[in-house]
C-alpha cells in the first residue's frame, strides 16, 4: 500500500555501473521505490555553512534554517548538504539520498568555535529542523579528550526532551577520521554521547578505511570514499562544480542523516530513541570486514569499526512504517565503585560490579539495554598506555579505550563517560566486569603508577521488552490479533526465553532459548535442537542441510556428518552417496571405506577383487602385473627376476613353477627331492614333489604306511613307523606279566599306543 | 608536553531568569551587549564585551566581572576556544 510516486530514472553520467544498476548495499532505491524522498523532513549540516545557488542545491535550500552568518568558504558544508539533498531531475552532479528534503546550513566552523556556539548551532529552531549533522569535533590528533561543554551538553538534553514537539531532536555525528595517528573514538565526548548517532565510514570494498578509528559506540556505517582503488562517492562542490574527493566519515554522517530522513517520512512519529532502534534493528554486518564481528547477547551482530553494519534504507522505512514506539527510557544510576586500585605497568586492574538494573526503584528499573555509559576516574602519568574493556552479564566485551601512541597526557580521566552500544537488547542484572591494562609504549618512571579512582555504571534501557506489545515481529497471521487478546499473559514455551511471548506455542515467542526455525512466510519457531536435516549457524538459526544428509555442519552437499537412508558416507568426505564408487567398499558401519591401493573393487580392506589397469590380482592383492620369470617386489615396487631354477614366481623364494629339470619342492624348484619329501607321480601334479607323512622320515609315497625309514626312537614296521621300545611278549613275561599282553592282544587292546608299546612284539604276531 | 593554553575571549554565556529585558538591563549596566538568546535554550544569552581582549591566554577580570555578583544571574562563562577540526 505505499505511495505510488513516479519513479526516477536515474541517467547520472556518474552511474555507470550496469551489472547493478547503480543498486548500493544500503537500499537507497529500495526505500525511493517506496515513496520516499525525504519529503516534509528538515535536516541542517552544522559545518561551514552551505553554497546557496548550487544548482543543485538551491531548490531545496532553506535560508530560515541557517545560522545568521554569510557564507564565505562553504566548501564542506556545500559537499555535505549535496549527498542529503541534491535535487532530484539535476543534469549537474548527483541526486540526494533524500532529494525532496529541506536543507540548512549552520556556518559555525571557520569562526572561533566555543561552547556557546556549539550550543546555539545544536538547539537552532529544534521545532522545524528533524534532523542536525555535524562532521566535525575534537582534534583526530590521537592525544586529545574533548567534548561537549557545559552549555554544548545543555542543548543535546534540551533538543532530545523538546525537539520535533517532544519526540527528540535526532543528532548524527562523524566518528573520528585519527586512525592513522591511532585516535580512538571514545575520546571524543560527541560520538560518545547517547544523543548522537555516530556514523562510521567503509570504502565499497568493505575494507576498513585508512582514516577509521574504532570505538564502541559507534552505531552505524554508510559508505565513503576509501582507496585509491575504491570507487568514490560523489557529490557537489563550491562554485557550482562537483567533486570526487569528499572522503572521510564527514561524507558518512550525511548520508546516514538522508537515510533517517527518508525513515522520518514514513514515519513522522519516530522519537529519536525509535530511530535509534530501527537503526539497530536493520543495519547488517554484510560484507563489511572486521576482525572482531561478534553476536551479542540479543542477538545483533555488532563491531567496534561499523557498530551494527551497513544502514539499510529500505529496510528501515519498513520498519518505520509500521512501528510502534519503544516504551519509555528508564535510566539506572549505579553506585560508584569508589575503591582505589593502582594500575601496576604490564598488569590488569580488574573490577567485577554486580549491577541490579536498579530493580528496587520502577521508574528506573532497567531490564532491557540500549546504551551503556562508565563514568571513570583514573590518574595516569600517561594516558595513552591505558586500554580499558567492559564485559556485560552476558558476555559481550566492549572496548571502551585501546592503547593511544601518541598521547603522553599526564592528566589521566577525570569522570570521563565511556559509551558502548554492543549490549543493546542484553540483559542489565548480573556482573558487569572493568579491566584496565596498563601497557606502556616507551620507558616511563615508576614512581607514579596510575590510579582507578572511581567508576560507575549507568544504565539506559527499558523496564519491558521493546518490542513486547505486540510489536512488528509478531507473527504476521492475520487472525493472530483476534485469538489472541493484546498482552498475553502466559505461560509461554519452554523454549522461549526470558524475553516472554504472546501465544502458548513455540512459535510465540519473542525471542528463542535455544535455536529458531524459520518458514517461507516469515513466522519462526523456537526449538530446542535442530531437527534431523539442519543445522545451527552462529545467531541460532536452523538451517537446511543439503538433501542427502541426515546430520551436517553446513549447507553444502561436502558438510554432512551423517547420512539420510540409501545414502552413505565416503570416508575422508562430508559426502552422502547412494551407489558405492570404485575404489570403495561399504564396511559393517555403512561407511564407504577406501580400498587397498590400485584396486578398483573389493570387499573389504585387504581383499581385492578387481584390480586396477596394469594390476594383477594376486591372494586378493593388486600387484604390478610382471611378465613370466619375474614377479612384483613390493619393497622396491619393482618387477625383479625370479630363482634361474623358477619359471614363475612370486618372490625370491616363492617359486609356483619349475624350470625344465626341476621339481617344485615346498616353493623350491629342486633336481632331486630332499628327505622327508617324495615325487608323487600324478599328472595333475605334473611330477611334483610331496611331503612324506609326519611320521616317516624318508618315504616312497604318500600315508602313513608307505614309510621307508624312520626319524631315530622309532621302528620301521611293515612301512609304518613305531616307537621303538623293547617290546614285552608273552614268553618273555612272568607268567603274571606274560599272561598280561595274551590277554591285551586276546582282549584286541594293542591298538591304543600304551598298550602296543608295552606288548609290542606280541601285538606285532600275527593271529 | 607543551601545556595547550585555553584562548579566551570576549564573549561571555549567561544564565539568567525573568526574561529578555531583564537580561538586557544586566547586561548594560556591566558594559556588557545582550546578543540575544543561545538557540533554544531558555534563559541563556549571548553578552559581549567590546571593551575586554578579544583573545587572551588569561580570563578576562575589571569591573565587568561583577556581574557574576547580580542576585538574577544564575550562571555565567567566559567562552573559550575550542579546536574543532572538519573530518
Amino acid at each position: 500500500d505505499f505511495k505510488q510516486a513516479p519513479l526516477l530514472s536515474l541517467s547520472s553520467p556518474h552511474c555507470n555501473d550496469d551489472v547493478h544498476n547503480c543498486q548500493s548495499d544500503m537500499n537507497i532505491m529500495g526505500a525511493w521505490k517506496r515513496g520516499y524522498t525525504g519529503k516534509d523532513v528538515v535536516v541542517t549540516i552544522l559545518d561551514d555553512g552551505i553554497e546557496r545557488n548550487h544548482p543543485d542545491l538551491y531548490q531545496n535550500y532553506v535560508s530560515v534554517y541557517v545560522s545568521l552568518h554569510s557564507h564565505s568558504f562553504p566548501r564542506h558544508g556545500t559537499r555535505c548538504a549535496g549527498e542529503v539533498a541534491a535535487a532530484a531531475n539535476n543534469s549537474h552532479c548527483i541526486v540526494g539520498i533524500a532529494y525532496n528534503a529541506r536543507i540548512g546550513g549552520v556556518r559555525m566552523l571557520d569562526g572561533d568555535v566555543t561552547d556557546m556556539v556549539e550550543a546555539r548551532s545544536l538547539s537552532l529552531n529544534p521545532q522545524h529542523i528533524d534532523i542536525y549533522s555535524a562532521s566535525w569535533g575534537p582534534d583526530d590528533d590521537g592525544k586529545t579528550v574533548d567534548g561537549p561543554a557545559t552549555l554544548a551538553r545543555q542543548a543535546f538534553e534540551n533538543g532530545i526532551r523538546t525537539g520535533r514537539k517532544g519526540r527528540g531532536s535526532i543528532f548524527v555525528w562523524a566518528s573520528g577520521n585519527g586512525g592513522r595517528s591511532r585516535d580512538h573514538c571514545s575520546c571524543d565526548g560527541y560520538t560518545n554521547s547517547i544523543y548522537t548517532i555516530s556514523i562510521s565510514s567503509t570504502a565499497e570494498s568493505g575494507r576498513k578505511p585508512w582514516y577509521l578509528e574504532e570505538c564502541s559506540s559507534t552505531l552505524t556505517t554508510t559508505y565513503s570514499s576509501g582507496e585509491n582503488y575504491d570507487r568514490k562517492i560523489i557529490t557537489t562542490d563550491l562554485r557550482h562544480r562537483c567533486t570526487d574527493s569528499h572522503t572521510g566519515t564527514s561524507a558518512s554522517a550525511p548520508m546516514a542523516a538522508a537515510i533517517i530522513a527518508l525513515a522520518l517520512e514514513a514515519n513522522p512519529l519516530l522519537s529519536w530513541r525509535d530511530v535509534q532502534h530501527i537503526i539497530v534493528k536493520t543495519s547488517r554486518a554484510g560484507h563489511l570486514s572486521a576482525p572482531d564481528w561478534k553476536t551479542n547477547a540479543a542477538g545483533y551482530n555488532v563491531s567496534h569499526l561499523y557498530g551494527f553494519g551497513l544502514m539499510d534504507a529500505e529496510a528501515m522505512v519498513k520498519e518505520a512504517e509500521r512501528w510502534k514506539q519503544v516504551p519509555t527510557q528508564h535510566v539506572c544510576v549505579e553506585s560508584a565503585d569508589r575503591q582505589i586500585r593502582t594500575i601496576r605497568p604490564e598488569h590488569v586492574v580488574r573490577s567485577v560490579y554486580k549491577a541490579t538494573g536498579c530493580t528496587d526503584n520502577p521508574n528506573h528499573h532497567v531490564i532491557y539495554l540500549e546504551h551503556v555509559v562508565v563514568r571513570i576516574t583514573i590518574t595516569h602519568p600517561r594516558r595513552g598506555d591505558l586500554s580499558i574493556n567492559l564485559t556485560s552479564p552476558s558476555g559481550t566485551k566492549s572496548q571502551l579505550l585501546a592503547n593511544r601512541l601518541f598521547d603522553h597526557s599526564m592528566e589521566g580521566f577525570k569522570n570521563w563517560e565511556f559509551m558502548t552500544t554492543h549490549c543493546w537488547g542484553e540483559k542489565a542484572a548480573g556482573d558487569w566486569v572493568l579491566e584496565i591494562y596498563d601497557s606502556p609504549s616507551q620507558l616511563r618512571s615508576q614512581k607514579v603508577p596510575g590510579k582507578l579512582k572511581e567508576w560507575s555504571l549507568v544504565l539506559y534501557g527499558t523496564s519491558v521488552h521493546p518490542y513486547s506489545t505486540g510489536h512488528i515481529d509478531k507473527p504476521q497471521f492475520a487472525d493472530l490479533d483476534e485469538e489472541f487478546p493484546e498482552e498475553y499473559p502466559g505461560p509461554c514455551d519452554s523454549e522461549c526465553s526470558e524475553n516472554g511471548c504472546w501465544g502458548p506455542g513455540p512459535h510465540h515467542c519473542i525471542n528463542c532459548l535455544h535455536y529458531f526455525l524459520k518458514f517461507k512466510n516469515n513466522t519462526r519457531m523456537c526449538v530446542s535442537e535442530c531437527p534431523s536435516g539442519f543445522f545451527r549457524d552462529d545467531r541460532k538459526r536452523c538451517k537446511k542441510c543439503s538433501s542427502s544428509c541426515e546430520t551436517c555442519v553446513g549447507s553444502r552437499s561436502d558438510q554432512c556428518t551423517t547420512c539420510r537412508s540409501g545414502f552413505n558416507l565416503i570416508e575422508g568426505s562430508h559426502t552422502c552417496v547412494a551407489n558405492c564408487p570404485d575404489g570403495f567398499y561399504l564396511d559393517n558401519s555403512n561407511i564407504f571405506r577406501r580400498c587397498q591401493e590400485n584396486c578398483k573393487k573389493c570387499t573389504a580392506s585387504n581383499i581385492c577383487t578387481e584390480c586396477k589397469p596394469g594390476m594383477s590380482l594376486q591372494a586378493n592383492k593388486c600387484q604390478m602385473t610382471c611378465d613370466p620369470g619375474t614377479y612384483y617386489n613390493g619393497h622396491r615396487r619393482t618387477c625383479e627376476p625370479c630363482h634361474r631354477a623358477c619359471a614363475t614366481c612370486t618372490g625370491v623364494e616363492a617359486c609356483t613353477k619349475c624350470a625344465d629339470g626341476y621339481l617344485l619342492e615346498d616353493w623350491r624348484c629342486v633336481l632331486t627331492c630332499s628327505a622327508t619329501y617324495y615325487l608323487s607321480e600324478q599328472t595333475s601334479d605334473n611330477g611334483q614333489v610331496q611331503r612324506c607323512d609326519s611320521s616317516c622320515y624318508e618315504c616312497l609315497g604318500p600315508g602313513e604306511r608307505n614309510c621307508s625309514s624312520c626319524n631315530s626312537g622309532y621302528n620301521l614296521e611293515a612301512g609304518a613307523c613305531v616307537v621303538s621300545t623293547i617290546c614285552k611278549d608273552a614268553n618273555e613275561e612272568s607268567w603274571a606279566e606274560g599272561s598280561f599282553c595274551v590277554l591285551v592282544k586276546k582282549n584286541n587292546l594293542c591298538q591304543r599306543k600304551v598298550l602296543q608299546q608295552l606288548c609290542c612284539r606280541t601285538c606285532s604276531q600275527k593271529g | 608536553p607543551p601545556c595547550k593554553a585555553r584562548i579566551y575571549t570576549n564573549h561571555w554565556a549567561v544564565r539568567i531568569a525573568g526574561g529578555p529585558e531583564v537580561a538586557d538591563r544586566i547586561a548594560e549596566k556591566y558594559g556588557y551587549r545582550n546578543m540575544g538568546q543561545i538557540g533554544d535554550l531558555r534563559d541563556h544569552y549571548h553578552f559581549f564585551h567590546s571593551r575586554t581582549i578579544k583573545r587572551s591566554t588569561l580570563s578576562s577580570r575589571g569591573r565587568h566581572s561583577f556581574i557574576s555578583m547580580e542576585p538574577k544571574v544564575e550562571w555565567i562563562q567566559q567562552q573559550v576556544v575550542k579546536r574543532r577540526i572538519k573530518r
